[in-house]
């Protein structure tokens, strides 16, 4: 089974999409097969990779008229499949309710897939309802994109405390596999200081790897295409090699 | 009756709280009085303008448990108080559900009000969830920030046909009061390219004021201040108090 991936974090635009697409990429380049799964209805992590918008998405699989495996598409990149989503996944975060079972159904939608994924990443909506708690009862592990700044700072308290209730909802084995600090910009002092404040408080969850503010990574998306694809030698594609090279270390 | 203002874009990350806070703080400082509310769980604007913390706060409003004037706070800054919230606000969301006028709850707390403010600014959170159609059914008008960059553009559409499915739901006068380009940066291609794509698609109700990327912005809110507190001579303060004016000329 393909080691999970959560990317979440409940403060919006701190680079979950940019983060899940590009690490995904990322391991695609070192020829892992990757599956980039886009559970939040805006839908950028499905357009950022170039989708064509046709359904299914994870709404049908979510809602059980169809299994996972009929919904992923080929990405234009290689390695790299892609479990599409659109507006319509707003329907599941309501539909979801009347399940009991609610909390399990993108663990066992995952857990019938034969595709042999080494890793799959899941782009969560930046808040804590329904769909990020399927992602992370889903998920072996969380990555935390934390932009350095101080409204994103501030919620990280509150994303622990829902990792801490999945695991006692069922899925105790739960983990932090690295907080990523984003958008980092060298030439201000508040960059440096969260970052500091960051690593005095969660120490090594911390990655090494930062990801620098670089603008190729907001064009990249506009091509529909992963960074690494659109400017392979730009500073933001460095920091998603770094990264996954980071990461693979950390979970072999 | 105040002028009710909602700040919303369920695309995260794009400078609502900041304009929230910001504007207000600059209606103030045209000493027009002002309340700031606060409808996002994260609490940012609360904690922006140097909130306590202490409740009660909206979630008691919504919930029927306390009226807006038992909730209101001073905020640090002259003639602009503040309609605080925290994680609490979560529940509300899901409480709302049970009851058929659900939609009305901020509009009729906010009617029950004798506070004599001019304006009255409501935070969104990055979703079209409970809270923000609570929020726009009790507006006369949005606001909506407009990072320029890719995915932000992508969601506008999504956000207008949510403002027509409120006005359908018995708000049929709720208008645009204007959408704001914000962070913007003059140095990439990509922010005049977004500017030009968004003027070319709405045209008049593009504000001209242009709010830059500016770290003043950033830095103000871990000091509990808006930026014109925080230092008046920034561009992001001289950016809010010329949206300020320019928004006092398109409602006078
Ligand atoms: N390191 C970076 N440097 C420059 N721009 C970036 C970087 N990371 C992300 N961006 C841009 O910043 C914006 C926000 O990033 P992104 O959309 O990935 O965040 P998000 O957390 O997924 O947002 P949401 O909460 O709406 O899901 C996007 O326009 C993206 O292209
Ligand atoms: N013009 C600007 N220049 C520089 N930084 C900015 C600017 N506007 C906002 N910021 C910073 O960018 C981050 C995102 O802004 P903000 O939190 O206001 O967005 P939001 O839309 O309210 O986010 P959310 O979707 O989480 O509610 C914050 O750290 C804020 O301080
Ligand atoms: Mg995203
Ligand atoms: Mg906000």
């Amino acid at each position: 089974m393909a080691d999970v991936l959560a990317v979440a974090n409940q403060k919006g635009g701190v680079g979950k999409t940019t983060s899940a697409i590009n690490l995904a990429a990322a391991f695609g380049a070192m020829e892992r097969k990757v599956l980039l799964v886009d559970s939040d209805p805006q839908g950028n992590a499905s357009r950022g990779v170039g989708w064509s918008g046709r359904p299914p998405t994870l709404f049908d699989v979510l809602s059980g008229e169809a299994s996972a495996g009929e919904v992923i598409v080929a990405s234009g990149f290689p390695y790299l499949d892609l479990l599409p989503a659109n507006r319509d996944l707003v329907g599941a975060e309501f539909g979801l309710q009347h399940d009991q079972h609610w909390i399990r159904r993108l663990l066992s939608a995952l857990q019938e897939l034969d595709g042999g994924y080494e890793r799959i990443f899941v782009d969560c909506p930046p808040a804590l309802g329904r769909l990020t708690l399927n992602a992370l009862f889903a998920a072996d592990a969380v990555i935390v994109p934390l932009q350095c700044e101080y409204f994103a700072l501030e919620g990280i308290s509150e994303l622990l405390a829902t990792v801490q209730r999945v695991r006692e909802l069922g899925r105790p084995e739960l983990e932090i596999a690295g907080v990523v600090l984003t958008m980092y910009d060298d030439r201000t002092n508040l960059s440096r200081d969260v970052a500091q404040e960051v690593r005095k408080h969660f120490g090594s969850i911390v990655c090494d790897t930062i990801v620098p503010r670089n603008v190729r990574l907001a064009e990249a998306p506009s091509y529909g295409m992963p960074v690494l694809q659109y400017d392979i030698k730009s500073k933001g594609s460095q920091a998603y090699l770094g990264l996954a090279h980071e990461l693979a270390g950390r979970r072999p």
